[in-house]
């Protein structure tokens, strides 16, 4: 897509394929190209450079969303949702070693009761990054494991406070209704808390990643979203659709298993690898 | 959850009487739609189309059949719907569900995909069907990177009441091989190895899988790939079966409102069988595969 091509079917096309293929999704695939037949007929898109050229300008207005940073706030409380393995235990470590490498003091809350040696998975990061640790009793009430969680974090003077949660399906009525409940336990700890909410995203997963959005954002107002495992070969275009309808931007990509590899969101350079 | 796209193609035939090109063509881009939304891979969207428009088209379409003795005309609606359900079973099919077991000595079901999948979690769902079928499980943890997986399948063993081999500072090539002497000597007939995720481009990890494959030769190779995936779902499931000739694919997570169009494209670019579904986190939450169920699901 590098050399100057015409505009014709066959480039059309192909383009096409590099949209469905990214995980871009059909409806916003068809957003696109609404616009770049606009941009044909006005003749202000001519060849096929210009197409990509704007395809990259669109793409990255739509990713680009203004946020507040909100790190050197203090108490600094935030929570971790999304649906099962998308990586949110392990963003968690990543995360905690980032700031704690900055000077902060972080306590990680192991709010996933349910599922087998999560606390333990957890502690594990909290150990290798350096950070405090607060997990409840076997299968507690996780909103009463957050609450104390975070009571904990205000007592002993952190910085930062992170709560894990259980992985859930965005359809699983119950498991919903829980996450508003853990919300709610949250504002009772602290009247500002959560002061940000990361949706974790999967970006292996294809349109199924706009339902999860949908749901957990009902449920919890979230803030930002991570887009994990964008060392491998899926290149996450479900999130433009995602950020046009929900406007909440990506803060952070993880890019592998170790505790180094999660990078701020860097917009113009997941555009240009997208339409590589 | 009836997705749009299909829909908008039943009604394309609204007033017509027969399934002609003009009414096909634009019923074919509302069932594009669907699919893609689907996350079916996009050359095999465009194959499933073109099967579909020559059915259609075809001498195949019967519009008349017989009822209670009398002939009766099927609206081109239903007879479109069923070409589409009927093709896109063919296309997940022939069903084999089957468990392959040796002769002698114990039988092995070695897991892998990637990251998160739910591996080790359907590693439990399968050792508790199969012992309740009869079978003597060791359940083998051979995922020595993720923190406290070990814990994780040991959790689960005391769960199921299922014995856990591990072993420390050793090898997940080692740890298998020995778990198969330990499970001859220990008269078990079934070993399941829960391997870590990994990425199909991380060839040192293809390569541990690789050397497990050659030393235990595994009678039963099973991906395991969740169901919300897109459509890298080519990209994984080629790689694996090219460097490890995969027996089967599992799905998981299908207890949420993933429309699953992975497994079409799974099936379609290795051709193996998908086996089981996974259902939900618990362990009786394993149900063995049926095309009907998940081609409904994907065509939406
Ligand atoms: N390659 C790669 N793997 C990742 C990344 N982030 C997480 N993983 C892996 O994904 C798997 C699941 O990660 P977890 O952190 O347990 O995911 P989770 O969302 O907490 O899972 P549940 O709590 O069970 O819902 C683990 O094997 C992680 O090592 C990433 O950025 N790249
Ligand atoms: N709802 C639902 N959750 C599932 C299903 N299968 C697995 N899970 C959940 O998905 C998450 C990941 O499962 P694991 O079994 O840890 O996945 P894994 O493939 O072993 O992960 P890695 O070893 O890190 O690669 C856990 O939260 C499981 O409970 C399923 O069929 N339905
Ligand atoms: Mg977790
Ligand atoms: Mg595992």
């Amino acid at each position: 897509f590098n050399e100057v091509k015409e505009l014709n079917d066959d480039f059309l096309d192909d383009l096409e394929e590099l949209l469905l293929t990214s995980d871009i999704g059909p409806k916003t695939a068809d957003v696109l190209f609404e616009k770049i037949k606009e941009g044909m007929d006005k003749k202000s898109i001519k060849d096929s450079a210009s197409v990509i050229s704007f395809l990259k300008q669109e793409t990255f207005d739509i990713l680009n969303i203004k946020f507040e940073e909100k790190i050197n706030k203090k108490p600094y409380i935030m929570l971790f949702i999304g649906v099962n393995g998308s990586g949110k235990t392990t963003t968690i470590g990543k995360l905690a070693s980032q700031y704690i490498k900055e000077g902060k003091k972080v306590l990680l809350i192991a709010g996933d009761t349910f599922r087998a040696a999560a606390v333990e998975q957890l502690e594990v990061w909290a150990k290798r990054s350096g950070a405090g640790f607060h997990s409840g009793k076997d299968k507690q009430d996780p909103s009463s494991v957050i609450y104390d969680g975070i009571k904990k974090g205000l007592d002993e003077n952190y910085d930062i406070i992170i709560g894990d949660t259980s992985g859930r399906l965005h359809t699983d009525k119950k498991l919903m209704e829980e996450l508003k409940k853990i919300k709610r336990s949250a504002v009772k700890a602290h009247k500002d808390a959560p002061h940000d909410v990361f949706l974790v995203l999967d970006s292996t997963n294809g349109q199924n990643a706009i339902h999860q959005t949908k749901y957990f954002n009902e449920a919890m107002d979230i803030t930002g979203i991570v887009l994990t495992k964008m060392d491998g070969t899926a290149k996450g275009g479900v999130i433009i659709g995602i950020s046009n309808t929900y406007n909440i931007p990506v803060r952070y990509v993880g890019i592998g298993e170790g505790i180094n590899d999660l990078k701020k969101m860097d917009v113009e350079e997941f555009v240009d690898a997208l339409y590589s | 959850v009836i997705s749009s796209g299909f829909k908008n193609a039943k009604n394309r035939f609204k007033g017509q009487s027969e399934l002609t090109i003009e009414n096909i063509k634009p019923a074919l881009r509302d069932i594009r739609q669907s699919l893609l939304e689907a996350d079916v891979e996009f050359k095999i969207v465009k194959k499933f189309l073109k099967n579909v428009e020559e059915k259609a088209l075809g001498e195949t379409v019967k519009t008349t059949i017989k009822h209670k003795g009398e002939k009766r005309k099927i609206k081109p609606a239903d007879a479109f719907v069923k070409i589409c359900q009927e093709e896109l079973e063919a296309l997940m099919g022939p069903v084999d569900t089957s468990i392959n077991y040796r002769e002698k000595g114990p039988s092995i079901i070695m897991m892998m995909g990637l990251q998160g999948s739910g591996k080790t979690t359907t590693t439990g769902k399968l050792a508790k069907m199969l012992t309740e079928e009869g079978k003597r499980v060791l359940l083998v943890a051979a995922d020595i990177y993720r923190p406290a997986a070990i814990d994780q399948l040991k959790v689960i063993g005391d769960t199921l009441d299922l014995k856990v081999f591990s072993e420390a500072n050793t090898s997940p090539q080692d740890i298998c091989s020995h778990a198969v002497n330990y499970a001859i000597e220990h008269k078990y007939n079934l070993l399941i190895f829960d391997t870590a995720g990994r990425l199909a481009i991380d060839d040192k990890l293809m390569g541990e899988l690789e050397e497990i494959d050659r030393r235990t030769k595994p009678d039963n190779k099973f991906l395991v790939i969740d169901s919300m995936i897109g459509q890298d779902a080519v990209h994984t499931a080629k790689e694996f079966n090219n460097r490890l000739e995969i027996d089967g694919v599992i799905l998981t997570k299908l207890d949420g409102d993933a429309r699953g169009g992975a497994a079409l494209s799974v099936k379609e670019v290795t051709q193996k069988p998908i086996k089981f579904l996974g259902m939900g986190e618990t362990f009786d939450k394993l149900e063995v595969f049926r095309p009907e169920g998940l081609a409904s699901r994907i065509l939406g």
